[in-house]
């Protein structure tokens, strides 16, 4: 169904599907899968706890930064790098519930510099740019050139590595394809060209590394949502692997959310989730995908 | 890198916090000194005894930082760390050859 | 010679003076300090309501080592303070221009 | 300015701080830290059970002094501080880059 109202519903699920995947893999964020096994048997309630101590439902700074990103579109109606920047400074003044060191690093030369975009860093290959790239997504909706050109800009306020460029472009290029009703096939192509340029990438056998490395990460990722027939079968096995088990879960909650779509999200997760974000994210879907390209007949 | 200490009046501790928070400056190490200096101490009944306690309860701050964002922090401790009255303290810089994350073995500026 | 200052996880300091110890490191001097960082603090009870202590009881260690021995002590107590989780700790590194033993007044590499 | 970091005995400060009066140095900054080194711990006994507990407390001096001091008042501190047995101590000495006195943004040598 490739309505836009259909669209809407999918851009909606990409978004809903990443605050559920970050709220549900934040209970095992750090835990070892045996661990897991021991104190959960299955972890596939949203339950909160985990390292932070979270209540129910609570997201950490994978969804928070994904709204920031979008706060900041929304606010100026189009794209400046400045509003994001801004938006991620009033984030962190308000004492998130975890910061990323290399995020809390971006954000803080931006308070104190001004600084739009972080010079090349060997050790930035982690997921932090690439778990918040989705509003991206649905903003460049239509237009997969601004797509890649934006989720790179945002991904260098903080992070400035090839491997987390290339992260960025490809979730944002699969959340976009599975927005638009792209089969399967379509998002397996783009994790395939990642992996052909990047053989850090290659997903086909999975070794079990799931820390924030963005390597580590879209492996387990691409394994596991490309190894599964449900947006449910796909959270509920990569937040059992534990590391960074939130990342992993709100990155793969955005893919599987804009491929399955709205329905197929449990509801259970959805009413379990903060009801602020989950009003504010399904509010700015709406408004993102109208103003993309897509929409405006750009 | 640089290493920035400061010795404050113990009641100023939450507000330098939040004022290095506003600026995207979290990690720090503190510990409780003793401060001496034109500070008089104070004078405590001791078995019916006055004693003049003539050191101070002072709080100390360390924050490693980058070169280039040391003149702004202790900017902001300054500000936020004064009183205006005798005692408010002092902020020493001084080099940092390397840092280590322990928990990652991140070095130099990724460390901090 | 130079300064290596450890902030660590309080519960590690026997480990990391026996990991010292076995490279022949034996003197130090360590303090008790409070951490403030990414890793939370506990929550406390009080007065019926729930408060999150944000600071973290942490061990400062300052071991002062001639030049040639500071890469060797810094990857010690680097790994034997890690245990991979958030709040590990930081190693900084600084320059020390003179070093006295009291006792005896040697001074530089004797004094250590 | 150079920052001169003594570890002494802790029965020693009194002493050590009247002799830095009588050579004008007033300022500094104390700490109490544990000490480990060559002397050994002492026993004690817990749960009828004796144990030896191997560091030592020791009192920490920071004392920021100019250039110009330094050699005069590392002796003062070692020659007050000395016992000449095992444990007497050790002084370090730093570099400072900068120094502010908070009440008045004063810097440099006017801080001291
Ligand atoms: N020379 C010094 N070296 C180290 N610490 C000092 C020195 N002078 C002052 N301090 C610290 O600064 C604190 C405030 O100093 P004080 O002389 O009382 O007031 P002010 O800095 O306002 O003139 C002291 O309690 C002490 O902890
Ligand atoms: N910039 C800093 N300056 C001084 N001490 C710091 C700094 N950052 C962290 N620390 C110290 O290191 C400890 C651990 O830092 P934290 O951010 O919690 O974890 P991690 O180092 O594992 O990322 C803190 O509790 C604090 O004592
Ligand atoms: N390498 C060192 N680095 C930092 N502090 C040290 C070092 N060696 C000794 N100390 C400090 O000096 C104190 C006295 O040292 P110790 O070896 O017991 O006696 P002495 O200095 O008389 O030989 C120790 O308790 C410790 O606080
Ligand atoms: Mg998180
Ligand atoms: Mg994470």
């Amino acid at each position: 169904d490739h309505g836009s109202g259909a669209i809407v519903r999918r851009a909606t699920a990409s978004l809903l599907g990443l605050a559920v995947g970050d709220a549900l893999g934040a209970t095992t964020e750090f835990m070892k899968p045996e661990d897991i096994r021991r104190q959960y048997g299955v972890h596939e309630r949203i339950r909160g706890g985990g390292w932070l101590n979270l209540p129910p439902g609570r997201v950490t700074d994978d969804t928070e930064m994904s709204q920031c990103v979008a706060r900041a579109i929304l606010a100026k109606g189009g794209w400046d790098l400045a509003a994001v920047a801004e938006e991620f400074a009033r984030w962190l003044r308000g004492n998130p519930v975890d910061v990323g060191s290399t995020c809390r690093r971006g954000i803080r030369d931006y308070i104190l510099k001004r600084q739009l975009s972080t010079p090349p860093n060997e050790w930035d290959a982690g997921n932090g740019a690439a778990m918040r790239v989705a509003p991206v997504a649905l903003f460049a909706l239509g237009d997969e050139e601004l797509l890649a050109r934006l989720a790179v800009e945002q991904a260098r306020l903080t992070h400035n590595h090839p491997l987390s460029d290339a992260s960025c472009v490809t979730v944002a290029r699969m959340v976009h394809r599975g927005i638009l009703g792209t089969p399967m096939a379509g998002l397996r192509a783009a994790a395939e060209e990642l992996a052909g340029r990047h053989p850090e990438f290659r997903f086909e056998r999975y070794e079990g590394n799931a820390t924030a490395y963005v390597a580590d990460t879209l492996r387990t990722v691409f394994h596991d949502f490309f190894s599964t027939r449900t947006f449910e079968e796909c959270l509920v096995r990569i937040v059992n692997r534990g590391g960074d088990a939130d990342t992993a879960g709100a990155i793969a909650g955005a893919v599987a959310g804009a491929h399955y779509g709205l329905e197929a999200i449990p509801r259970r997760w959805l009413v379990a989730l903060d009801p602020a974000v989950r009003k504010e994210l399904t509010e700015a879907a709406k408004k993102l995908v109208r103003l993309s390209p897509l929409f405006r007949g750009a | 890198m640089k290493k920035i200490e400061a010795i404050i009046k113990p009641f100023k501790l939450d507000e330098v916090k939040e004022s290095l928070n506003d600026i995207g400056v979290q990690g720090m190490t503190v510990s409780e000194v003793k401060g001496f200096g034109r500070q008089k101490g104070h004078t405590e009944l001791y078995r019916g005894a006055e004693y003049v306690v003539d050191f101070l309860p002072k709080i100390k701050l360390e924050i490693i930082v980058p070169d280039d964002l040391v003149a702004q922090v202790v900017e902001v401790v300054e500000k936020s760390a004064r009183t205006g009255r005798i005692g408010d303290g002092k902020i020493f810089v001084t080099n940092v050859e390397e840092v280590v994350r322990i928990r990652t073995g991140e070095r130099g500026h990724d460390a901090i």
